[in-house]
């Protein structure tokens, strides 16, 4: 039997919408520990990474390892009819076809449920080492989502180079060029307005700035992002959902011929 | 041109 309540619902309505467009379907794995997701596009470009822990859950039990395969655009179907304010419940029985989803209303007057179909996903599992990174930068989620989306205008591809100077975005198109530079900037009192830059040696990438848009999707769930940047390496994007757990991007870089 | 680069090339099937 599986059964994970969290009383705020609308993070999960937040991180299935930022999902949903990068990755059509992907198994939810839980275990005692919590719940975890690994699926990648359909042309492997990129690999979400969703981990929610069990502590994070206001009620969490899980007595059988199971992989629950989800399509989420039937799960963010089920989702959009939950307030913003309900509780959300997630339950299964051991090897069921189907996840129920049972919203509470804040005020107890409402409880709906909803039995989602699941489906047999067979999912390739990437092993991603754990390494330090040339650069990694903090900074505003909202920052970070301007500069994506500016740049999506202008062009389609992203440079981003990280130099002692700061973190440059440049791109260029049919319109022209833009650079963007954010420099480390810790004046600010709230720490979730800080950008923190943390260079141990100069790197630069490309990157296709659709699937870096896409990632931006997170927004909501979090005030900062972290990125980190390796030579000849795909760049790893983090958002932080509380205390709850965390949702990581990774997208290959552009490789030159 | 630059190329897309895929993950597999850059993580391994665990």
């Amino acid at each position: 039997m599986f059964e994970a309540r969290i009383t705020q619902g609308s993070v999960l309505k937040k991180l299935v919408e930022a999902l949903k467009e990068l990755v059509t379907e992907g198994n939810f794995d839980v275990s005692s520990t919590g719940l975890t997701l690994q699926a990648m596009d359909s042309s492997h470009v990129c690999l979400v990474s969703l981990t929610l822990r069990d502590d994070g859950f206001d009620h969490y039990r899980c007595d059988r390892n199971m992989a629950m395969g989800i399509h989420f655009g039937n799960l963010s179907k089920i989702l959009k009819c939950a307030g913003n304010e309900d509780t959300i419940t997630l339950k299964a029985e051991d090897n069921a076809d189907t996840l129920t989803l049972m919203f509470e209303s804040a005020n107890q007057d409402r409880i709906s449920d909803f039995d989602l179909k699941l489906m047999s996903i067979e999912s390739e599992h990437l092993g991603i080492p754990d390494q330090d990174y040339s650069a990694e930068i903090k900074m505003p989620s909202a920052e970070y989502q301007r500069i994506v989306r500016d740049l999506t205008s202008i062009g389609d591809t992203v440079l981003i180079s990280a130099t002692k100077e700061g973190i440059k975005f440049s791109t260029s198109g049919d319109v022209g060029t833009a650079n963007i530079t954010l420099r480390h900037n810790t004046t600010p009192e709230k720490p979730e307005e800080q950008t923190i830059i943390d260079l141990k040696e100069p790197v630069a990438l490309t990157f296709a700035l659709r699937y870096l848009n896409n990632f931006s999707k997170a927004t909501p769930l979090a005030p900062q992002v972290k990125l980190s940047l390796t030579k000849d390496l795909p760049i790893f994007v983090e958002y932080q959902v509380g205390d709850l757990g965390n949702v990581r991007f990774f997208l290959a870089p552009k490789i030159d011929d | 041109k630059a190329n897309q680069g895929r993950l597999d090339t850059f993580f391994s099937v665990v």
